[in-house]
This record gives C-alpha cells, structure tokens and sequence, in this order.
C-alpha cells in the first residue's frame, strides 16, 4: 500500500485486506477502520501525513508495553512455564531461551516436562546438549509434575537461577489435560511460592483466530503472563497478537524467527507491525 | 446457528417474492463475517460470495422460510458442494509398493499422521507398511518416527549418511525387496518460501514417484493457508490433504480455502493424539462448524 492521503473506498478496501490477511480478525479490522475514518474525519491526521504511517503508529502504540523480556525473580531462581498446543514451538522455543540466557550470562536448567509424546524427552535432551545448558528429565509416561518439582529443587540445590520447564503440547478445550496443567503450577507452588514467575503462551504465527480463544483459555486455567509468537520467518504475521493484547492485556515477549538456538528475538512491535504492511 | 443473526435482518424483507440482490446483501455480509471468523481466506470468501450470490439471485423465496433461512441454504449447500464428496481413497499401486508422501509446515502433525496412517492401512486393508525416518533435520524426529512405529508394530526405515531424496529411493527399493505393500514417507516440517527445502522435496517426489502425495495442515491454520498451500501445491503435484487436529475448537475455514486454492480432497483429518485417531473426512460434519 503506498503513501496516501486520502481515504477512498479503494484505500480502505486495500487495508483492510491487508489486516485481514495478517490474521487480525474482521472486527478489529472493522474498529481499525471505522476508527481510521472517524479520525481522519476529525482532522486528527494532518493533512498531508501519510494515513499508512499514523496506522502503523497506532498499532505499534496498541502493542507497545513496558515489560520486561523475563519477569526474573529477586532472589533465588525465576521459574518459566512454557505452554501451548501440540506443535506451536514451545520445545525448540525453551532451548533458544536457555541459549540466549546463557549468552547473557545466566546459568539456566530446562526440564523435561512432556513425558507423553514419543521422543519429547530425547527432542529435548538433544537441544540441551547444543544449548550447553543443563537438563532435569524423568521416564516417559512419567508423572508431568513431579519433572517440574524437581527441576525447580535442583536448580535451588545447583545455584541455576533460571527453570525452563517444557510441557506437552495440549489442546485448550481438552479438560482433564488442562487440569493437569493447572496441577504442575500448583506442584511448582510448593516447592516454590512465588514460582512460576513467567507463564509463557507459545503461539503458532501460522494460527488463525482461535489463537485468541489459546489465549484466553489458557490464561483463565493457567494464569499466562506473556506471549511466544513463533514461526515469524514464514509469510504469516501474527495479527491474532493484537486482539489478544487487547482483550487479556498479553503482551509478546519473544518472536522465533528459525528453527536454529539463535533464532529468538526479543519482541519488537515496530518490526513487527512494518512486517504487516510489507 | 448462523440464521438467528440475520432474523431482524430479514424482517424488513418479508413483502418480498425472490431473493435479490438487496435483500441478500445483509444476509451475505453476515455470511463473510462469519467465513472470515472462521478462518477461510479473504479472497477464498469473496470469490465464494461471488458464486452464492449468482446462484442466489432470482430464486424463488420459499414460503414458510425467511429470506434470511434461504439464504443461509444455498451457502450451506454450496459449503457442502465445495468441500467435493467423501473420498478417503489412496490410489493403491498395480505392482510394487504404494509409496505415500507427506509433506507440510513445520508442527503440522506428519511424523504422528504418518504413524496413524500406516495403523489405519494396516487395520482396515491388511496392508504391510513400511515408514520412512526421511526428517534429518528436527532433533530426535527419527527417534519419534521410531517410537510410534514399535507402537503401531510398524518397521521403520533409515539409513545414515544419506539425504532425503536418496534415502527416499533406497526405502522404496527396500519396499520392494521385502514385499511390503505400502512406503509412507515422513518429511521434515519446512517453510513454503524456504527454496532449498522446497527444492529437496521436489526432489524427494521425482525420486521416488509417489502414488499419493499429501499436504499435511493443521486445522487452526488462518489465512496464510491460502500461501503455503498454493506454495505446495505448485511445487508439488499433491494428490490430498489431511487436516489435523480437528479434535481443537478451531473452526475449522481452512477446509474451505484448502478446497478452494489446491482443489484436491481431504482425504483424512485427525482428531486425536492417539494412533487410531485418523478419520475418513465427512464434509457435512464441517459446514455447520465452519458457518459457526
Ligand atoms: N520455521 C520455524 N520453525 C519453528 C519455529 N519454532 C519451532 N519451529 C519448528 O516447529 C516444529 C515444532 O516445534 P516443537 O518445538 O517440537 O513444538 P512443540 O510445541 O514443542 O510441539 P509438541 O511438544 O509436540 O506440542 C519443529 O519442526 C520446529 O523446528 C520458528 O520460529 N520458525
Ligand atoms: N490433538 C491432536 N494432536 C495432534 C494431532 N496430530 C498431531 N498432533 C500433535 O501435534 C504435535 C505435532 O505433531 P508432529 O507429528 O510432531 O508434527 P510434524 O508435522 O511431524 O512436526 P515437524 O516434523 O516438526 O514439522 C504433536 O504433539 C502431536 O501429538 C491431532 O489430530 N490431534
Ligand atoms: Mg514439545
Ligand atoms: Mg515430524
């Protein structure tokens, strides 16, 4: 879309199947617009600006947010619980989150939490080894929780002071396996009060609009406390991101960008709204 | 159901005696929300619209039927026809063994489909299957393949220090050594714009001459089905799909665009993590879904 000034109906007709393709969903694409116009109508936009850089503005605003990349612990580890539905990214995500905290100097341990579907606990295993980073594991078809637990006790006992616990990919409107969820948190409580410190959603870029009810689910079980957006390096942009800020105040801390350790980045709502109009 | 929101709608229209292009204009626009709510691709729901208006225009309004309940009819009736008739058959080989190929985005469901596939086959048409390790690239994804296979008392083929393509070839030829009906080959997940990968999966096919060559997608997909689909199916002559993951509560669009853009029919969909949760695809199940 190129610089213009005014609204016409080939302009909005242009936008608005830019929004719908980066998966924002027809009503925020309808409130995008009817605000566009209205604010236009306002003179809100200057004359001569380009309407295309005020909408990018806006939305960057919208997902803008003044948080941290991991909410860490003041004192002994900071304990992060990474979730999401089967296939989103959420084991190769803990291994490049344990790869770019030891580049930062910390001194993290992953945990082997998926003791359900085949090879999770070697998929891991594996990405430990290339991390270089330290792994807590039990026995497939072992108990979930009780991985979790003692991830967190022998971080305490090893001095790491961060716990990335990987789960089993689960279906949010699956009751008995979010329940089980909602045990590990209560498990990990135990052993550590203040933990979890983070829970991370792991999105699938590629996901449509149920990616806000993931989020919504998850979060009312669960607690989320921030987002992964994953898969970025293909032609899907995420725009579900921007609902889900909107209606559960989730922000996205990390884009994964490759299936490589490197490929994690820090969120960055500029690049990621200039990738939507690209 | 999707009718209740164009009731007040419709209302207005009652002195009518045919659906025109006014009186469905409202109803229409409801349709596309819900469409596009649902997940199918814009220029898919467009072009839909498109052929319902046409085929719309004209009819008589059925008496004792809202404009609106009409409406809504010849979009489902459309849906249905759209999404083609059950067809869960694989073209089975005249000699030789049958070689299956899946392919997709990475996290998709083929390592696991491919393991519920060869249950199915073995099951329901005593077939002897051998799976193939051809994913190099995902850590432990060879050990999974391995792992479902003991599960479903399939054997699993891999051979080290070769790739993909080759590796293929050899499977096939073993196949047909040890009398095995059928050769499923496990892919590894790539991106439709990585051109090295797209190539190697070329590569894979021209190698090995599959009799079925299936998109593996995963039923939360939105609209960037409408992309890699397309990507896929230009490099690759797909002969099927198979949508994963029905057992979410996603509703499901990307059918619909599947349908639309690869025009190849849904052969199975999964809906479970379980090895016997591979379906044959029933298309009236998934219109009252998709409308929402
Ligand atoms: N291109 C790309 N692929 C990714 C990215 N993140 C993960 N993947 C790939 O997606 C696939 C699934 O990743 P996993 O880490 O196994 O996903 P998961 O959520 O742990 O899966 P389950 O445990 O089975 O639920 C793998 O092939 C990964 O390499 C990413 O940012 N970009
Ligand atoms: N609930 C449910 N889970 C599924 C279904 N199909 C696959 N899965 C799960 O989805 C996740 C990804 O499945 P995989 O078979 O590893 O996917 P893949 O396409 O081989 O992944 P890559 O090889 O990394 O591209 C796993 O957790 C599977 O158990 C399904 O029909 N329903
Ligand atoms: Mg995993
Ligand atoms: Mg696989």
């Amino acid at each position: 879309i190129g610089a213009r000034r005014t609204i016409d109906a080939a302009f909005l007709r242009e936008l608005e199947d830019t929004l719908l393709a980066a998966d924002i969903g027809v009503a925020k694409t309808e409130e995008i617009l009817a605000d566009l116009q209205r604010r236009y109508r306002a003179g809100e936009v200057a004359e001569g600006e380009d309407l295309l850089r005020f909408l990018k503005a806006s939305l960057r605003a919208e997902l803008a947010a003044e948080e941290q990349e991991l909410r860490f612990a003041a004192q002994g580890p900071t304990v992060v619980l990474v979730v999401g539905v089967n296939g989103a990214g959420k084991t190769t995500t803990v291994a490049k989150l344990a790869h770019r905290l030891r580049a930062i100097g910390r001194r993290p341990l992953v945990a082997a939490a998926d003791t359900y579907r085949a090879a999770a606990i070697e998929q891991l295993s594996v990405w430990a080894q290339r991390a270089r980073v330290e792994i807590v594991k039990g026995e497939p078809g072992g108990d979930a929780a009780a991985v979790a637990y003692d991830a967190v006790a022998a971080a305490q006992a090893r001095g790491c002071d961060t716990v990335l616990i990987d789960t089993a990919g689960r279906l949010h409107n699956k009751e008995h396996l979010m329940r089980e969820l909602e045990k590990m948190r209560r498990v990990i409580q135990k052993r550590l009060p203040e933990a979890p410190h983070d829970v991370l959603l792991v999105l699938d870029a590629t996901a449509g609009q149920n990616a806000v009810q993931q989020a919504k689910v998850f979060k009312e079980i669960i607690g989320v406390t921030g987002l992964v957006i994953t898969k970025l390096d293909g032609t899907a942009k995420g725009g579900v991101a921007i609902t889900v800020k909107r209606e559960l105040g989730l922000t996205v801390r990390y884009i994964g960008v490759g299936e490589g350790l490197d490929d994690l980045q820090p969120f960055d709502p500029d690049a990621f709204v200039e990738a939507i109009f690209a | 159901f999707i009718s209740e929101r164009f009731a007040s709608v419709f209302e207005r229209f009652r002195k009518q005696q045919n659906l025109t292009a006014d009186n469905i204009r409202e109803g229409l626009k409801e349709v596309r929300r819900a469409l596009l709510e649902a997940d199918v691709a814009v220029e898919v729901v467009r072009e839909f619209l498109q052929r319902v208006e046409s085929k719309a225009i004209g009819q008589q309004l059925i008496a004792g039927v809202t404009p609106a309940q009409q409406i809504v009819q010849v979009v489902h009736d459309e849906l249905i026809a759209l999404m083609g008739e059950p067809d869960s058959e694989l073209p089975w080989a005249s000699a030789g063994p049958t070689v299956i190929l899946l392919a997709g985005l990475q996290g998709s469901g083929k390592t696991t489909t491919a393991a519920k596939l060869a249950h199915l086959l073995q099951r329901q048409h005593q077939k002897r299957v051998l799976l193939v390790a051809a994913d190099l690239q995902r850590p432990a994804a060879i050990e999974q393949l391995k792992t479902l296979g003991q599960q479903v008392g399939c054997p699993v083929f891999h051979r080290e220090g070769l790739r993909p393509p080759e590796l293929c070839a050899q499977a096939v030829a073993a196949a047909r050594q040890g009398g095995q009906d059928v050769v499923i080959l496990d892919t590894a997940g790539r991106l439709h714009v990585d051109e090295a990968l797209m190539s190697e999966v070329a590569e894979v096919h021209a190698r090995t001459q599959p009799h079925a060559t299936l998109l593996v997608v995963d039923a939360m997909t939105g609209q960037d089905a409408v992309n890699s689909s397309k990507a896929f199916h230009q490099r690759l002559p797909l002969t099927g799909v198979i949508v994963t993951k029905l057992d979410g509560d996603a509703r499901g669009g990307v059918i619909v665009s599947l349908r639309h853009v690869v025009g190849r029919p849904i052969k199975f969909v999964g809906v479970s993590e379980k090895l016997d949760g591979l379906q044959p695809f029933h298309p009236d199940r998934y219109a009252r879904r998709i409308l929402g």
